[in-house]
């Protein structure tokens, strides 16, 4: 059997409402190490990756091996039932037809639960192989969302510049051109490979769906090296990691 | 623009 408690079930919850424009029907790997999920959307421009460790979990077991094929939609839907402070616990048999939901409020005094019906799915599982990434940086998150909302009002294109001491995104849009400068001094901002500059171009679209991850964490990191996707992670707090993937544009 | 490539095109089907 698999039975997981999250103390704090709109963890959950956010993480869910984080991918679910993103992908729609996914396959989650329930291991006895953790719960991992991995999806593209459906022009396969962009990644989603998601690791949950066990140790995160206040309860955690998983007997073997299962893949619990899944509507996001739907789940989403169903998360819509988790109220704030409530503790979350996914469980299914073996053979599951179903993931059952329960969620509990801190007094114990309310408990709503909903099965899940499961789907089968044929999804192309991609290898990402370890990638030596010369551009890295780390910045607050909600001031990364922010500055992307802004920009898609004017372009529909980012380009990236993480260099040793500044992080620019440039834009160019029929209204006009410009960008915004960020000194890595400045504590918003740092580079850990100060080495090289990569300039890439990618979709401000993405990138807002990507924010949806914002409150997950105070900050995100950007990944990026030159013909590769760019890589925004976040981390969610002593549970794992959201990295989302997007390939680059080429600007004519 | 348009993309340089898909998915795919970087990372290997497993």
């Amino acid at each position: 059997m698999f039975e997981a408690k999250l103390t704090d079930g709109t963890i959950f919850k956010k993480i869910i409402e984080a991918i679910k424009d993103l992908v729609t029907d996914v396959n989650i790997d329930a291991t006895p190490t953790g719960l991992s999920l991995q999806a593209m959307d459906s022009s396969h421009v962009a990644l989603v990756n998601l690791h949950l460790g066990m140790e995160g979990f206040e309860r955690y077991r998983c007997d073997r091996n299962l893949t619990l094929g899944i509507s996001i939609t739907n789940l989403a839907k169903v998360m819509k039932l988790v109220n704030q402070n409530d503790s979350i616990t996914l469980k299914c048999e073996d053979e599951p037809t179903y993931l059952t939901i329960v969620c509990q409020n801190q007094k114990h005094d309310r408990t709503t639960q909903f099965n899940v019906n499961l789907i089968t799915l044929d999804s192309e599982h991609l290898g990402i192989p370890e990638t030596e990434y010369t551009s890295e940086i780390t910045m607050n998150s909600g001031e990364f969302s922010k500055l992307c909302k802004e920009l898609y009002a004017l372009s529909e294109t980012v380009e990236f510049e993480i260099s040793t001491t500044f992080v620019k995104f440039a834009v160019e849009g029929e209204i006009g051109s410009g960008s915004i400068k960020i000194q890595t001094s400045a504590d918003e901002a740092e580079t850990s490979r100060p080495e090289d500059t990569v300039k890439l171009s990618f979709a401000l679209r993405y990138l807002n769906l990507f924010n949806k991850a914002y409150s997950l964490s105070n900050q995100v990191k950007l990944s990026m090296a030159a013909e590769t996707p760019l890589v925004v992670e976040y981390e969610v707090e002593s549970l794992g990691t959201l990295k989302y993937y997007l390939a680059p544009k080429i600007t004519d | 623009s348009k993309y340089q490539a898909t998915m795919e095109r970087y990372y290997k089907t497993i």
